[in-house]
């Protein structure tokens, strides 16, 4: 499913959340629901960062049509009207990213694929805070997931091999 | 004409958070 609206270029004060935005449109085909929440907390996000300047404004609302473009061509999906259901959904795909990386990590088996999901389960876990708090146990494991995509991305950018 | 342009922003702001709740049935 494409998003109906098509962005502006992201102001460089919503850095922070493009790669939200990015795997926000990776999922769009894949699992539409992960991809409204990643949209969902890159609005969110936005909102508090900057909502006042022009160039920002611009890109939020168009970032508001796309979210309520989403809403209604997922209105009967219950992952988007009880975020409750939500919530479950896109912290079970996280973690599934977090285990296939951890058990590639585990088998010394080294690649691309793994360091993308160690990075996407961080960033799925970012957007867990739009329905509240974090849990510890997901704060560790964003934290784990962050660092062991960077240092694995280096190692191999290093010709190292990772321990 | 800043006045104007600050109540602008202001309205489309207040616009941009009840279309938030809106989305999130906050309202």
């Amino acid at each position: 499913m494409a998003a109906a609206a098509v962005l502006p270029t992201l102001p460089p004060q919503f850095k922070s959340v493009q790669h939200h935005l990015r795997t926000a449109q990776e999922h769009d085909k894949r699992d539409p629901v992960v991809a409204y929440y990643c949209r969902l907390y890159a609005m969110q996000t936005g909102m508090k960062i900057d909502s006042k300047s022009p160039e920002c404004r611009k890109f939020l609302l168009k970032l508001m049509d796309q979210l309520e473009a989403m809403k209604k061509q997922l209105g009967d999906c219950e992952s988007i009207t009880q975020e409750i259901v939500g919530s479950a959904h896109v912290e079970n795909y996280a973690l599934k990213m977090f285990l296939y990386a951890d058990n590639e990590d585990r088998a010394e088996r080294f690649h691309k694929n793994m360091i993308k999901s160690f990075y996407t389960a961080s960033l799925l876990i970012d957007t867990l805070s739009v329905f509240g708090e974090l849990s510890e146990e997901n704060v560790q494991h964003r934290k784990y997931a962050r660092w062991k995509a960077t240092y694995i991305h280096n190692c191999l950018k290093n010709g190292e091999i990772p321990q | 004409t800043g006045s104007i342009g600050a109540s602008v922003a202001s309205t489309e702001q207040d616009d941009l958070s009840q279309r938030l709740a809106r989305l999130r049935d906050q309202v």
